[in-house]
């Protein structure tokens, strides 16, 4: 009985001005100005796919309670993208937007200044939506179990924001995390870089990237391929990408139309 | 005052009870001529109708609702009936012709997420507030 559609509700096909309509009312209601026309859109591409787990987890999430929570201590996983989980730490239960961000250095760039292997990531947040503020940010890279080093070496990989460039000379860096894993791992490594992405957020044009470099256990710098590290020519369900948290600083209000 | 007051008060609640019994005899003649009660009814939106399925992730629509019926007395029967409404309802009974019955509108609402590629092929999760009616009644 509850589904039965009351009388004056006329089933039919909207007309092509109706569907337009419907389309710009509900583009409002998204808080789009148009329709987005995304041009290289795989949906199997690692952040689609992070973000689908995200979308599932959530909607569970909201038959359950009212929140949205996700886990955010990083997870260091054997498979994909990992399933975003309830945890303890819900950190972000009250975030209202998630973005993932597309790399946009077009190739890896394997630098070799002084013998230093590094590689260079940009993310553009000029796109995000007005009045959103960042809670939290990470910079997600995959490691390839590689078969050629013994399994117990170990690799240490740091991640640094550029904070000036120089022509002709290494970049100013910041140091944000570094992290040591064995050479027989293999899965997503979550680096934490909220404050930086907050840093990017308000200062646009001092957003200079990232910077990756790694050093075998001898202290060495290695290219980060032979340490298993998927970059932007690996296979786009492994390939880094960016994702940030978001709550709203304001309550969006449709204009009055 | 005392005395007084207490006549008044006997005067004003006989007045008062045929009152009510005027406004509960006026009430059953109108809940005959019921017709459809407030109640939710579904709305599907389909992202994939409007031919957006190709910016959209998910989902492939959702359930929109809508609350359509009429508030009739007595509304103790309507799970959802908001207290105003039944304050709503008697001021109605005495002025008929300026004061409104209440309204079937939603007395609950929850959010809905949706995943979807922006221009520049970022992909955003975004979270509605209050979007879906979750459940309707007389305000």
């Amino acid at each position: 009985l509850d589904n039965e559609v009351h009388s004056s509700f006329i089933q039919r096909r909207l007309r092509s001005q109706e569907r337009r309509e419907m389309q710009r009312e509900i583009l409002s209601i998204l808080g789009l100005p148009h329709r987005p026309r995304p041009h290289l859109y795989g949906k199997q591409n690692s952040a689609p796919m992070f973000m689908l787990d995200l979308y599932n987890a959530m909607t569970v999430e909201e038959e359950e309670a009212e929140g949205f929570s996700y886990p955010y201590k990083p997870i260091f996983t054997t498979q994909g993208p990992p399933l975003a989980i309830q945890q303890d730490s819900n950190f972000l239960n009250d975030a209202d937007m998630v973005m993932s961000f597309v790399n946009l250095v077009e190739h890896d760039k394997e630098f070799f200044h002084r013998r230093r292997h590094h590689r260079e990531f940009r993310f553009d947040l000029v796109k995000i939506p007005e009045g959103e503020a960042v809670t939290a940010a990470e910079f997600r890279i995959y490691k390839d179990y590689i078969r050629e080093r013994f399994d117990n070496e170990t690799f240490q990989i740091s991640i640094y924001q550029v904070l000036q460039e120089h022509q002709g000379k290494d970049s100013d860096l910041f140091l944000l995390d570094t992290r040591t894993i064995w050479a027989a791992e293999e899965g997503w490594l979550v680096f934490d870089i909220t404050a930086t992405s907050n840093h990017w957020v308000l200062i646009p044009q001092q957003n200079l990237g990232l910077q990756l470099a790694v050093e075998s256990g001898d202290g060495q710098s290695m290219n980060p391929k032979l340490a298993g590290l998927i970059g932007i020519n690996g296979p786009h369900n492994k390939q880094p990408f960016m994702v940030a948290f978001f709550k709203a600083t304001e309550i969006h209000l449709r204009s009055v139309r | 005052s005392t005395g007084g007051k207490q006549r008044n008060q006997n005067r004003s609640k006989a007045a008062k009870n045929q009152d009510a019994l005027r406004v509960s005899n006026v009430a059953e003649s109108s809940s005959t001529d019921q017709k459809q009660a407030c109640k939710k009814h579904e709305l599907y939106v389909s992202f994939r109708d409007l031919g957006w399925q190709d910016w959209i992730i998910a989902p492939e629509g959702y359930a929109a609702y809508y609350c359509e019926g009429e508030c009739n007395f007595p509304l103790n029967s309507y799970m959802n009936a908001t207290n105003h409404a039944i304050v709503q309802t008697l001021v109605h009974f005495i002025n008929p012709d300026t004061v409104p019955k209440p309204c079937c509108a939603p007395t609950q609402l929850t959010a809905i997420s949706v995943l979807y590629f922006d221009d520049s092929s970022n992909v955003i999760l975004k979270k509605y507030r209050n979007m879906v009616v979750r459940t309707c009644g007389c305000h």
